[in-house]
């Protein structure tokens, strides 16, 4: 999984 | 979205109030610490400038420009409008100890050496030692007020519940950060003697006092 595609956490 | 991280938003919105309220109502920040707010407002500010690039949710979106504004109206207020009461003698935290060293590793260490991951990075780990200089100067002055207290808990509890969102997500759904959960268990376990000191004092109706 591409982790930097987006951080939906806060 | 998942129980514990619904919970951690909301100790880490209720957590931002409490401060908020506390200045503005007793207009004071005594036992405040301005530096470790100037860290969470830089946390903020690094962690969320994809306000502007990517839209992910309404409740995301929300909650970014609340901890945005919360957190510049509260250093506003510690460093403008109720400066009288800040207590810059106790709050004596060297903030460039922590800025410096934590900016070169996230140059280091980070998922992709692209201009947002690197900020994105590096407020993770800020946020993860932000609280040092306020933490230091509850034990400088050996006390803290009982809303102080109040905060300090609902702040740590948010990062405790988020470490179990990213054990719910991992076996959920496969996801997990590295660096957010390295960073999220410092985080936590800077606030350990705290969250005794809480449970063992202030939640039996007596002040906080560190040993001196």
């Amino acid at each position: 999984h591409d982790l930097t595609a987006k951080h939906d956490e806060l | 979205m998942n129980l514990f991280r619904l919970a951690g938003d909301v100790s880490h919105l209720l957590a931002i109030i409490i401060l908020l309220l506390k200045i503005w109502r007793t207009r004071s920040c005594a036992g405040i610490s301005g530096k470790s707010q100037i860290l969470f407002a830089l946390v903020f500010t690094t962690r969320y400038l994809d306000l502007l690039t990517t839209f992910i949710s309404f409740y995301n979106t929300t909650m970014k420009v609340i901890y945005i504004g919360c957190s510049y109206a509260t250093v506003w207020m510690i460093y403008a409008k109720f400066k009288a009461t800040y207590d810059s003698n106790h709050d004596t935290f060297r903030m460039e100890f922590l800025v410096i060293p934590i900016a070169a590793l996230s140059l280091l260490v980070n998922h992709d050496f692209a201009p947002l991951e690197i900020l994105w990075t590096f407020s993770i780990y800020l946020e993860s030692v932000a609280i040092l200089p306020q933490l230091f100067m509850v034990s400088k002055t050996g006390e803290a007020e009982t809303i102080t207290s109040h905060y300090l808990f609902a702040l740590g509890l948010y990062r405790a519940l988020y470490l179990m969102n990213w054990i719910w997500r991992f076996f959920a759904e496969g996801f997990f950060d590295l660096i957010a959960i390295v960073a999220g268990l410092v985080q936590t376990i800077l606030y350990c003697d705290f969250f005794y000191l809480y449970i063992t004092k202030v939640l039996k109706g007596k002040k906080l006092s560190l040993p001196a």
